[in-house]
């Protein structure tokens, strides 16, 4: 079999220890539901400070990472205010992709989610971005992306060039054509008879992508309306990009 | 003040003593 390349093998080893993860968020919900009746977040709520949480874990996981520990601080911060709910997304549809069931959604704590629960609690335009996410999902099950894929493209979502204002505009630019080389000889590897797998990869992570800012603007405007926990990392970075 | 992303950046910044 085909080598697989040194930049996706550094970035498995730099994979969060997924128990490790999950505990630390099912601890942290599991403090905000002891808490008195009048302070008890709704379920919305709580699904916010879940993804409050594993915002924490992902910016964990970016420190650790090659290229990005290069970086200073204030082009790390630029990196993740550009990509971080994309990063939460992608995060959702893996597990997904893992999780292999089309009729519900697995939670980073472990909790599986009926579909049909999701459509007669959540709002319509949540149950619409979940099941569009579902589609993703079944885009990328049918592509065959595997977890050297996945690495990878969480890496180049990371690596984005559409930041602006960076120190080190070069490093971003070298972390980014090392990655796009890497999937492109693992792809090409490792799927030789699936004809264009890398192009097809990064058309989903367009997609992804796209999904992430209604997702964020779907937030907002939660937000705005107080539906959103205050004071945590998620509104900080919802805040970042609107001034 | 809401956005210079101050949690971000101490996260970030943080001294990890492992």
């Amino acid at each position: 079999p085909p080598d697989i390349p040194e930049v996706i093998l550094k970035l498995l080893q730099l994979e969060p220890d997924e128990a490790q993860v999950k505990g630390r968020i099912v601890a942290c919900l599991q403090q905000e539901q002891g808490k008195g009746r009048h302070e008890r977040l709704s379920t919305f709520g709580l699904m916010c400070k879940m993804a409050d949480q594993t915002l924490f874990s992902i910016v964990e996981w970016a420190r650790s990472c090659i290229f990005f520990k290069e970086l200073e601080v204030g082009d790390q911060m630029k990196l993740l205010q550009n990509c971080w709910s994309e990063l939460l997304v992608f995060d959702h549809i893996y597990r997904q992709l893992q999780h292999g069931k089309e009729q519900s959604v697995l939670l980073v704590t472990g909790q599986e989610v009926d579909m049909s629960a999701i459509a007669a609690q959540a709002g319509s335009i949540l149950n619409t971005l979940v099941l569009r996410a579902q589609e993703l999902v079944l885009h990328l099950h049918s592509l065959q992306v595997d977890r050297q894929e996945f690495v990878c493209l969480k890496f180049l979502i990371l690596f984005s060039l559409d930041v602006k204002y960076l120190e080190n505009h070069a490093l971003v630019r070298e972390a980014q054509e090392k990655a796009n080389a890497a999937l492109l000889e693992y792809t090409a590897g490792h799927y030789p008879h699936c004809a264009d797998k890398f192009r097809q990869l990064l058309l989903r992570l367009a997609e992804v992508r796209a999904l992430s800012m209604q997702a964020e603007e779907y937030l907002y405007h939660k937000h705005l309306s107080g539906e959103v926990p205050c004071n945590n990392l998620l509104i900080e970075m919802l805040h970042a990009k609107r001034t | 003040k809401k956005n210079n992303n101050a949690l971000l950046r101490y996260l970030l910044d943080k001294d990890d003593t492992k």
